[in-house]
């Protein structure tokens, strides 16, 4: 049959079945747009040549309709579009049940004009004599009290008004009171709170390897690694071996990210995912020229080696010159390096400072500004 | 830029032009390092290829290169990974040249912003570029200053809009001097202590500038970007292979 609404009889592709109106039987609703009306079942086709419910949810009536609701051009415009896409369908004599022709004439009457200024038509399949008066013999549809005057797809206004529930929360005040960004948490905008404050972000940032929330929480608990191994920022799991050895293991390279720093106590570098401090001997102007760059800090304004202070916390740990160090072109500093033993012969580490090479200087302007005698 | 006038020679020597075949200009890029320069990401839509790309430094007149210009091919676009073409988020690209430039007086880097660094509010900065209003593309680059907008005070201009925490208002209330089309992935910097220039913005995005112009323009917040920015170029130089 041409819908799939035949019953059984029809399923065997008897010649009945060439017959749409053989093809009768009542269907629940699915279509969201008309889940609140005051029957639950329907036929097809419906009263706008659709022969299905996936068909009329895929119509432009179905969003002609929706949209035409947000003017508040009739208070029971929805409910008239959903006699129209999804007629009732009378469980006994399994016939539809069209809406009243008084109600189309008001429909139509109030909200013409509306799509005419949009340059809009009024759908044409919904001629109003070819449903019969109220109050004649045919049965047909009104709006009881209670009726809806807004569908699921929408929401409804303090106001009454019923908006598109895409604009509930847009940042966007679409009701006449601006009811709909009232009490706009991160739900009502489908989105995900972050966890200790109020900051919303969409599903798809959780474990993106981008913070977004405060506290990183949405970077929280995003992988489960084995004790000897690291967490890449995209949540990778790395032998604790391979950190920052100066080559890519993590596919998004976080594990050699940030392995290299700068700070009052000298130059720390990590080494399997621990700090360590550089040995001063062999080390040389290269390197402290490397490590500036590297770290986008510009070029060594200040280097020493400075004696290693014992008393200070912490386990030692040594990273020392590699023999190959200037073999190693285009590896960062951490890959010129290696761990020899917890001693360092001088006892002395590296200390670095580096200022922002001359950028942001405008010599040419200073060529023109040479005082000339009038 | 809207309200400009023509800058000087060597003026602003880390103002690009990123050209692309025929189309000549297609938009402003500034350079941060020798081999290594910045423009917003919504410039590369339909054409993410690198080969496609030129960028030609020491220009003061698009039509005369003249001796102190250089040009250079493009090695590789790094788009960031959220840009967000819809609301223009998270507009900005990292391009690696094919050589280094050399440094002169017509051709230098500006500096990029320490973490945290913001521009004052209310603080006047310059934007740069050789856009136009639809009509004629002058060939001179032009320059205007505009003052830094508060964040809420954006917002208010744009309510169809949503001013993201990587974006940077400067301007006017009634766009007396703004950026246009063609001035996009341009700078906008303001100067600091000692006369050196720090890069706040790209020009990004803003209300229509080819009629009457309303509010303020608004730009990729660089110094949201300075670590991602240094990461790439990082990861791009020690970690090739």
């Amino acid at each position: 049959c041409s819908s799939a609404s035949c019953q059984s009889s029809c399923g065997g592709g008897g010649s009945t079945c060439n017959l749409r109106n053989n093809c009768t039987a009542c269907e629940p609703i699915s279509l969201e747009l008309c889940m609140n009306l005051p029957y639950n079942l329907t036929s097809y086709p419906n009263y706008l040549g659709h022969q299905s419910q996936r068909e009329s949810a895929v119509s432009w009536e179905s969003s002609l309709f929706p949209a035409l609701v947000q003017t508040g051009c009739y208070q029971f415009l929805m409910f008239y579009a959903c006699t129209l896409l999804v007629p009732k369908c009378d469980p006994l004599t399994l016939q539809r049940v069209p809406p009243c022709r008084s109600l189309c004439r008001t429909a139509k009457e109030k909200c013409e004009s509306v799509l005419g200024i949009v340059g809009l038509q009024w759908p044409e399949d919904s001629d109003c004599v070819q449903f019969p008066e109220d109050g004649g013999d045919a049965s047909c549809l009104l709006p009881e009290d209670g009726v809806d005057e807004c569908s699921p797809s929408h929401f409804k206004c303090r106001s009454g008004r019923c908006v598109l529930a895409t604009k509930r929360c847009d940042g966007h005040p679409d009701c006449d009171d601006r009811s709909d960004e009232d009490h706009c948490g991160c739900s009502e905008r489908a989105l995900w709170e972050c966890p200790g404050s109020s900051v919303c972000i969409q599903t798809s940032m959780i474990c993106d390897g981008f913070p977004d929330c405060p506290l990183l929480v949405d970077e929280a608990n995003c992988s489960v690694c084995r004790d000897n191994e690291v967490s890449c920022n995209n949540h990778q799991c790395v032998h604790r071996t391979l950190w920052c050895d100066g080559r890519k293991h993590c596919s998004d390279s976080s594990d050699e990210w940030n392995c290299v720093s700068l700070d009052s106590s000298g130059l720390t570098v990590l080494r399997t995912a621990s700090e360590y401090q550089v040995c001063a001997d062999e080390w040389n102007p290269e390197l402290s020229a490397l490590t500036c760059q590297q770290l986008g800090l510009g070029v060594p304004s200040y280097v020493a080696m400075v004696t290693d202070d014992p008393r200070s916390p912490g386990r030692r740990r040594w990273l020392h010159v590699h023999p190959e160090w200037s073999q190693r072109n285009g590896t960062a500093l951490q890959g010129r390096l290696e761990k020899r033993s917890h001693a360092c012969h001088s006892r002395k580490k590296v200390s670095l400072f580096c200022s922002r090479d001359d950028c942001g200087l405008r010599p040419a302007v200073g060529v023109h500004r040479h005082r000339k005698k009038r | 830029i809207l309200g400009g006038r023509v800058s000087r020679r060597g003026a602003w020597p880390w103002q690009c032009s990123l050209q692309s075949g025929q189309s000549g200009h297609v938009c402003g890029c500034v350079l941060i390092a020798r081999r290594w320069a910045l423009t917003v990401a919504h410039c590369f839509e339909g054409r993410e290829r690198a080969d496609l790309w030129t960028v030609v430094l020491g220009l003061s007149n698009l039509d005369h290169p003249g001796v102190h210009s250089q040009r250079r091919g493009v090695r590789s676009i790094i788009v960031h990974p959220r840009y967000n073409r819809a609301v223009v988020d998270y507009d900005i690209s990292v391009v690696q040249l094919d050589a280094e430039v050399e440094e002169t007086l017509y051709v230098r880097p500006v500096c990029l912003p320490r973490p945290s660094q913001l521009p004052t509010p209310d603080s006047y900065c310059y934007i740069t570029g050789w856009g136009h209003m639809g009509n004629r593309m002058p060939f001179k680059l032009q320059e205007g200053a505009v003052r830094i907008i508060s964040l809420s005070q954006c917002q208010s201009y744009f309510d169809m809009k949503t001013i993201t925490p990587r974006m940077l208002c400067a301007g006017y209330d009634a766009g007396t001097v703004d950026s246009c089309m063609g001035d996009s992935g341009g700078p906008l910097v303001c100067e600091g202590p000692g006369g050196f220039w720090t890069l706040f913005g790209l020009t990004s995005w803003g209300s229509v500038c080819f009629s009457k112009v309303l509010g303020p323009g608004v730009y990729s917040n660089v110094t949201h970007f300075t670590p991602w920015i240094q990461q790439q170029i990082y990861l791009n130089t020690y970690l090739v292979h």
